[in-house]
């Protein structure tokens, strides 16, 4: 799973 | 945020800015892909779709705004304000061999079926590729300016300091972005000629040529 809770990321 | 991810924004943050001052210093667009550039301002636009609808920081919020407007600022001077210097002959890059792939694999890849993660899916990919214009004008035209060379060293450095903060945030958090990791990756592998070139050459005061 993983990756889903948000893209917190830019 | 790690360190790397920091060092990699702000790594991010300084390829774009030397993008601009190049050009509207030397108050030309010779030697840069408008096609590359064009790209990179769709990844920004389909990517921060999120900008109004969800808060994560004002950090983050700032760089979205950041990235959106610096993107369109570029591509406005390179097919606008400064098109009579740009290389469009150069810039033979069929965008639609990376843009349409991209949007299938975002259709069959993506974290949930909606818009909004089919569009980020879809800006995660098309970002791995758009720097292909650009390095291809540059194999085509046989070199590259010192500060264009700067702007692609910081670039390709962004991505890899992102490799190195989802290594640290798996450890860590457990934290695990398969497409943006896959998708990293291969940008990042796109860099590797060029990083050599950069290292031998550019950084040892000689111009980057890339020989036959």
């Amino acid at each position: 799973e993983g990756g889903n809770e948000g893209h917190d990321e830019l | 945020m790690t360190l790397f991810r920091l060092a990699g924004d702000l790594s991010h943050v300084l390829a774009i800015l030397l993008l601009l001052y190049k050009i509207w210093t030397t108050k030309s667009a010779a030697g840069i892909s408008g096609k590359t550039q064009l790209m990179f301002c769709m990844v920004y636009v389909t990517r921060y779709l999120d900008l109004f609808t969800s808060f994560i920081s004002v950090y983050n919020s700032t760089m979205k705004v950041l990235f959106i407007s610096a993107s369109v600022a570029t591509v406005y001077l390179i097919y606008f304000k400064f098109k009579a210097t740009y290389d469009g002959n150069h810039d033979t890059f069929r965008m639609e061999f990376v843009i349409v792939p991209a949007l299938i694999l975002a259709l069959i890849w993506n974290y949930a079926f909606t818009f909004f993660e089919i569009s980020w899916a879809f800006s995660i990919f098309l970002e791995a590729v758009a720097i292909l214009p650009q390095l291809f004008m540059v194999t085509k035209t046989g070199e590259a300016e010192n500060i264009t060379s700067h702007y692609l060293f910081a670039l390709g450095s962004y991505r890899a300091l992102y490799i190195l903060n989802w290594i640290d945030r798996y450890y860590f958090e457990g934290h695990w972005d398969p497409i943006a990791v896959t998708a990293g990756i291969v940008q990042t592998v796109l860099y590797g000629d060029f990083f050599y070139l950069y290292f031998t050459r550019v950084i040892k005061g000689r111009k980057l040529q890339v020989l036959p």
